[in-house]
């Protein structure tokens, strides 16, 4: 049973994997970099 | 008028001991409430009224019922007596559940099964009384149209620690945290219907079928990013068409986030919960299996 | 040992009371201890208030120059910024629940009251230096406590102010520069003109073992809670009013030195210094907002890593 818990816990893996979550994470990485840049 | 009243009034005692409810209330309702010859206080009408519609109310006849409740419902604001105006709204809530307007009655049915008192004018409210309340607003609660109205009622519902002892909190667990419900249960939850729960809808399924239908339907979209109706329908236990129709009923009524692909016959749900959002719960489920994992570790002692 | 701070000794609460010790100096009371309860409630009270200011009250007692916070509760009152004397709506509430407090055994009186400034910091406005002057009239020992939620999040770690305020017309002595923290322009002018008014008093914390139990048996929900929280998604409106209030900012310090430019070299070196501690504020501010963002990225960042780059 715990195999089989460590399975399912490994086949969650990637937590996310969508073009949609891409563009979204990258948005935020791009306005917190930018606002860095302003900050400077 | 005043001894065609009291001729009335001891006639319909007469029935309602015989338990004819309806030969009683229209001996009541002959009663003319609104002459101008006698000056009848308002709480007299009120308690007419109200006597009148839960004696129809006693034979399922809400049509008649919901006429002299709406009277009452023009006297009650100026009524302080509290045993007729609690009257008034057991038979309000009777009969929005029997009109089928399932979350007002559940709202009226809750606010009842709430009350602090427990002696009303000569009325003794026992538990039993109030827990009837509580278990009728949840059953209506779960018959009532899926949707995010339904939900907030259910969560106020479940988070009232005095429906975990009902009998019925079992199957307001599983509605509450949107799992699918299993024939067995269903079947269960319907022996506690009354009669005009269990009526057939115009397409001849029943408000249970309609209702349970809608939320499984609901409970699978949170599962599933998309899914073919063949596969929708046996999961739902109908017919694919049956499957689709609702479906999209429910996504015109804005009940449910989606679009469907006739060619391919399948539903693509969607919610409104952002990507990065979903990641984190994501992230929250991956952590609890592990804790999970290293809890059953340490159980075995590994 | 831990729990003993938890027993409430009425006598020598009374003699203390009788004694009188700030009443003789007015910076009598340097120190806080808020026990775990009380500011877990204090907190959730005013993150429930989202960005309406919810007050309440905090019950507890005093031990030399320290006050103790022992336990608080809510009032029913919102908007206490916008309104003289917000508590007076809960007066009938406050003497019932301290009525009740010693029915049931709990002997620790009210201490002082905490309200919340959502995203605009823990410092005491004229209202609340008024009505914290009021209090220390009339129902010493008192204390201030402000709770800002919102900075709570966006920093990771309680935002929270203890004050005390000084009597009327009493000149203090250079107070030690308290941690900076950012002033919305909209509300400069208030805390400009009453900082000198009173002062922050050193903030710890204590718990019981009881407590300590509790949060250890909660341990995987606050690692959990960690790896699965997004700063950056959580304060989003409150990041755009920050930075926007630092627009604001800039431009009203660049017209400020758009003026001064035409006479430059007959600013006084003491005006000049001044727009450059200005300048220095916003320059500040804007890497105070930065970094708390920057931080917010590289979580993401790791959580990308961790739990994005395996594949099957």
């Amino acid at each position: 049973s715990l195999l089989r818990q460590v399975s399912s816990l490994l086949r969650r893996l990637p937590a996310i994997e969508s073009p949609k979550f891409q563009d979204d994470f990258l948005m935020e990485y791009n306005d917190t970099l930018l606002m860095a840049y302003l900050a400077m | 008028e005043e001894q065609v009243s009291i001729i009335r009034e001891k006639l319909a005692e007469l029935f309602e001991t015989e338990q004819q409810w309806s030969k009683a209330a229209q001996m009541l309702s002959g009663i003319d409430l609104d002459s101008g010859i006698r000056m009848l206080d308002d709480t007299y009408k009120l308690s007419k009224c109200v006597q009148i519609a839960r004696l129809y109310l006693e034979d399922d006849d809400a049509v008649n019922a919901e006429i002299f409740i709406k009277k009452a419902s023009f006297l009650v604001s100026g009524s302080h007596d509290e045993a007729l105006n609690l009257e008034y709204k057991v038979c309000y809530a009777r009969i929005l559940d029997m009109k089928r307007k399932f979350l007002e009655a559940a709202l009226r049915y809750y606010e009842i099964s709430q009350i602090e008192k427990r002696q009303i004018g000569d009325k003794w409210i026992d538990e039993d009384a109030l827990q009837q309340a509580l278990s009728a607003a949840v059953t209506c609660t779960i018959l009532a149209a899926a949707g995010p109205q339904r939900s907030r009622v259910l969560a106020t519902l479940y988070k009232d620690e005095r429906c975990s002892k009902l009998k019925i909190y079992p199957i307001l667990q599983k509605v509450y945290l949107e799992r699918i419900l299993r024939k067995p249960e269903i079947d269960a939850f319907a022996e506690e219907l009354k009669p005009h729960q269990k009526a057939l809808l115009p397409d001849n399924s029943t408000v249970l079928d309609r209702a349970m239908i809608e939320h499984n339907l609901l409970s699978a979209s949170k599962l599933y990013t998309n899914i073919s109706f063949e596969e929708l329908g046996t999961l739902l236990g109908i017919a694919p068409e049956k499957a689709e129709k609702i479906a999209s009923r429910m996504i015109c009524e804005d009940r449910m986030r989606g679009s469907i692909d006739q060619v391919e016959a399948v539903i693509h749900f969607e919610d409104d919960i952002e990507e990065l959002q979903q990641w984190d719960q994501q992230i929250v489920g991956l952590c609890q299996a592990l804790n999970d994992v290293l809890d059953s570790m340490a159980r075995k002692g590994l | 040992e831990s729990d003993s701070i938890y027993y409430y000794d009425e006598v020598t609460q009374k003699k203390i009371q009788q004694d009188k010790p700030w009443a003789r100096d007015p910076h009598y009371f340097k120190k806080v201890k808020i026990s775990a309860l009380a500011l877990l409630k204090m907190v959730v009270h005013s993150r429930s208030g989202g960005t309406i200011e919810v007050m309440g009250l905090m019950q507890g007692k005093t031990d030399g120059d320290t006050i103790i916070v022992m336990d608080a509760f809510a009032l029913p009152v919102e908007g206490t910024e916008t309104r003289v004397n917000a508590q007076a709506d809960a007066y009938e509430y406050m003497v019932d629940y301290a009525q009740t407090n010693k029915q049931v055994g709990r002997l620790e009186n009210v201490i002082g009251w905490y309200h919340s400034h959502p995203g605009y910091g823990c410092w005491l406005s004229g209202i609340d230096v008024n009505t914290q002057m009021l209090n220390q009239q009339f129902q010493e020992p008192f204390l201030a406590v402000v709770i800002d939620p919102t900075r709570t999040v966006s920093a990771g770690k309680v935002e929270i102010g203890a004050f005390r305020t000084y009597p009327q017309g009493y000149k203090p002595p250079d107070e030690p520069v308290s941690e900076y923290q950012t002033i919305p322009l909209n509300k400069i002018e208030d805390f400009g003109v009453h900082c000198k008014h009173y002062y922050a008093l050193d903030i710890t914390y204590f718990k019981s073992s009881l407590d300590s139990h509790l949060l250890d048996l909660l341990w995987n929900k606050y690692w959990v809670n960690t790896l699965s929280s997004s700063p950056l998604l959580g304060n989003r409106d409150y990041v755009a009013g920050q930075i926007s209030d630092l627009a604001e900012k800039l431009e009203q310090a660049e017209s400020q030195l758009a003026h001064s430019r035409v006479g430059s070299f007959l600013v006084p070196p003491q005006r000049k210094k001044e727009e450059e501690s200005q300048l220095a504020k916003i320059t500040k501010d804007s890497s105070k907002i930065t970094v708390e963002q920057v931080h917010g990225l590289m979580s993401q960042v790791i959580k990308d890593i961790l739990f994005n780059s395996v594949h099957q």
